[in-house]
């Protein structure tokens, strides 16, 4: 997984 | 987004609103533990760190200061409201919470997406997030019966996460290269540490008699 994914999730 | 994870996100919200619904209304906070109060707020803060600088959309934006919002002032009434905190039951509110903290820490220092300050937090948010319902927990066990609205309170504080997990399951077939072990453990470990306390709400509720949990 990208490491840097933006936390889309709350 | 999915339904699951917006039923976890209308869950959660319910929850802290039940909660700030209580405390308000009735100026009391009788059967609430300040500490997992406390943890929550720490969870929210150390998990939102990028409010301002990653914007994903207004709903994640206006969330997130909902969930601020409320759980610092939850901790604000029931340590400073001049009516409020003279219902905190702090001698049997006693779960050494800094002995959750510094394990969290700890553990976020070691298994971690990516050894940055951000994620270092963001992974210890996770984590604390799983055992910040302990002193809870512990202090409802003292107290034996509660009342209504605090058992509604842990009720969907414990079933927002077993939403995200259906949301996880979901996202896993449907995204590609959608892997998270750390918030996926975490999820799973906070959601099971329900278990008993959903079995003896279930039970309270199908018999219609009192919650209570056993000594």
């Amino acid at each position: 997984a990208a490491a840097g994914e933006l936390k889309d999730e709350l | 987004m999915n339904i699951f994870r917006f039923a976890g996100d209308m869950t959660h919200l319910a929850s802290v609103l039940v909660l700030l619904l209580k405390i308000h209304t009735i100026k009391s906070c009788a059967g609430v533990s300040l500490k997992t109060q406390e943890l929550y707020a720490i969870v929210f803060a150390t998990r939102y760190l990028d409010i301002f600088t990653d914007f994903i959309s207004l709903y994640n934006t206006f969330m997130k200061l909902v969930f601020l919002g409320s759980s610092f002032s939850i901790v604000w009434y029931m340590r400073s409201h001049k009516i409020v905190r003279r219902s905190y039951d702090k001698d049997q509110d006693t779960f050494r919470h800094y002995f959750l903290i510094v394990p969290c820490l700890l553990l976020a220092m070691i298994i971690n997406e990516k050894f940055t300050f951000r994620e270092v937090l963001w992974t210890f948010s996770l984590f604390l997030e799983a055992v910040a319902i302990l002193p809870q927990l512990v202090l409802l066990q003292r107290t034996r019966n509660i009342d209504n609205l605090t058992g509604q309170y842990i009720f969907l504080l414990g079933a927002y996460r077993a939403f995200y997990i259906f949301n996880w399951i979901y996202r896993y077939f449907t995204e590609p290269h959608y892997v998270h072990w750390i918030p996926w453990i975490a999820g799973l470990l906070q959601t099971l540490l329900y278990g008993d306390f959903f079995y003896y709400y279930f039970h309270s509720w199908k018999n219609n008699k009192k919650l209570q949990l056993p000594a």
